[in-house]
């Protein structure tokens, strides 16, 4: 569809940086890479394993380029004070997911 | 949540 990404353009460049900073093997992060970065928000565990739950999209405990973007982009706006939803938004679920 | 006798794919669990 013509949905838009609710990640923007200017955000996910800047997701995209750190997810090359943390070496990924064959475009993807395993979870014992991605669990720290996430640790470091001080958000709380249950939190936390709710945006993984929510941001890996085909459940194979790794994240691609883009359901990292997913998973930053929900620890940025819970870091704002917005709930992490339950169940993922539409708008959130990167085009090459859809 | 999970099928009986698989894991978590979760780090968070």
């Amino acid at each position: 569809g013509d949905l838009h990404w609710v990640v923007k353009p200017e955000e996910k460049m800047k997701f995209d940086a750190i997810f090359e900073s943390l070496g990924p093997s064959g475009g993807i992060l395993t979870g014992d890479k991605v669990k720290p970065v996430l640790l470091n928000s001080k958000l709380p565990v249950d939190i936390l394993g709710r945006v993984w739950e929510l941001s890996d999209i085909d459940r194979d405990g790794m994240l691609d380029r883009d359901e990292f973007s997913v998973a930053m982009y929900l620890v940025y706006r819970a870091l704002e004070g917005e709930p992490v939803p339950m169940s993922l938004p539409p708008p959130l679920v990167p085009p090459s997911k859809r | 949540q999970y099928p009986a006798g698989g894991s978590s794919t979760n780090p968070f669990l």
